[in-house]
């Protein structure tokens, strides 16, 4: 599979901060994690009302859900397993098209 | 064959290269393929110059100098005088400066197709190549495009070496000689949005700067592609100011998103880049601005958080519909007075 399969379980979540308070904890609790910051471009850009797309392992999506759960911070999956996501993209229906 | 290459995939680098050389070799009159330089890891960095050819080349500039010179002498000694035409204005367009950012490239690529193929039948495409040149640069980080492809999806960076860490790649959006490294950027190598040791320290940022320093007097627009999040953006990026000429720009980009608009609906935000998206420096658009080319654009294209930076093939050929309508539109706006 494409990449080695190193995308398997990750997702990517969509973060929506409410307030300061709430920018103040994310900016905390992903400060503390490696996540891929899609949108903004890094932490220090986070700011209330406006989204924040993160790439986070497989091994720390619960962690995450965990984490925003508590604090009742608005947030949703948007890819959930990003492997198969790779895989459409630019997978078997591509390069057979290219053929 | 150019026949045969399909705009509504994503290429890897090689096949970009491929289709660049082809596209040199199967329309001499009206593109022209150049390096401007080599990437990090040595890679050329080719530019397509597509436009009504007239003279242009390196060759025919010269044996046209020449002759100009003999024309106007006779002419003037028998006051014939005939104006020599003046040198086209040009346009410059950048793609994939964030190698994770697919949908750049393939537009880069499907403008160049649309320009060629429409010149013959569409008048404002036609009046485009005749008055302007369009340096177009499909591939500007092509380490990174690379590595995407091999390795790392979602890599964003360039892929030079810092001695110190083990991390690899500056922010090529963070790199340019303008407010370089203040806010929006940072200076540890680990970040994404790494400045850079220094203004320029990437070959393909020097290599780019110094093309549009050495055609300042020529470059009108420059237009740098991006994904993703559906705006249109100009400068400032690093500070909450007006630019001089706003009305100006802010027309130009509210034109370009309305025609965007009108290929398939989709809404597209548009302002300064500073308040629209955020404060960050060291961008190209503000470099670009600061050094004369005063109309200045970052398209981020589709989506706003769907698919991301995973945007699927289905969707090449619209994104790049709308997005052709919206570079026409900016590009008309520059053979009109404002």
């Amino acid at each position: 599979s494409l990449y080695n399969n190193r995308y398997a379980g990750d997702q990517v979540f969509r973060i929506t901060p409410g307030n300061d308070e709430e920018v103040q904890v994310l900016k905390k609790v992903l400060s503390h994690m490696k996540v891929d910051f899609w949108q903004p471009n890094s932490v220090s850009m986070i700011h209330p009302n406006n989204t924040v797309d993160v790439h986070v392992k497989h091994s720390l999506t619960q962690s995450l859900h965990a984490h925003l759960k508590q604090r009742h911070i608005d947030y949703r999956v948007f890819i959930s397993n990003l492997q198969k996501e790779i895989e459409k993209q630019t997978g078997h229906r591509s390069t057979r098209k290219r053929r | 064959s150019e026949s045969e290459y399909d705009y509504e995939v994503y290429h890897p680098l090689q096949e970009i290269q491929s289709w660049m050389f082809e596209m040199n070799r199967t329309h001499p009159y009206l593109v022209h393929m150049f390096s401007i330089g080599k990437s990090y890891e040595g890679r050329p960095l080719y530019v397509l110059q597509v436009g009504q050819m007239g003279g242009e080349t390196v060759e025919n500039v010269t044996r046209l100098f020449v002759f100009r010179i003999i024309l106007k002498t006779v002419f003037a000694s028998c006051q014939l005088g005939k104006r020599s035409r003046p040198q086209k204005k040009a346009v410059w367009i950048d793609c994939g400066v964030h190698a994770r950012e697919w949908i750049g490239p393939a537009f880069c690529q499907w403008f160049v197709k649309e320009a060629i193929n429409s010149y013959k039948y569409d008048s404002v495409m036609r009046r485009l190549l005749n008055q302007l040149n369009f340096y177009i640069m499909p591939v500007f980080n092509v380490d990174g495009y690379h590595f995407s492809w091999t390795t790392d999806r979602f890599w964003r960076k360039t892929r030079s070496k810092n001695h110190k860490f083990h991390c690899r790649g500056v922010d090529a959006n963070r790199n340019w000689k303008v407010k370089w490294c203040e806010e929006g950027a940072s200076y540890h190598p680990c970040d994404d949005t790494y400045c850079g040791p220094f203004p320029e320290s990437e070959p393909e940022v020097k290599a780019v700067a110094k093309f549009l320093r050495k055609h300042k007097k020529r470059v009108k627009a420059y237009i740098s592609i991006h994904a993703y999040a559906q705006m249109l953006l100009y400068p400032y990026s690093y500070k909450y100011a007006a630019i001089p000429n706003f009305d100006c720009v802010e027309s130009a980009a509210h034109n370009a998103v309305t025609a965007l608009y009108s290929a398939y609906g989709v809404k597209y935000r548009y302002g300064p880049a500073s308040t629209t998206l955020y404060v960050s420096s060291g961008s190209s658009i503000d470099w670009a601005y600061r050094n004369g080319i005063r109309y200045a654009f970052a398209f981020e294209l589709r989506d706003t958080g769907y698919y991301g930076f995973l945007l699927p093939e289905t969707l090449i050929n619209p994104t790049c519909t709308e997005t052709t309508r919206a570079v026409k539109a900016i590009a008309s706006g520059l053979l009109k007075k404002c």
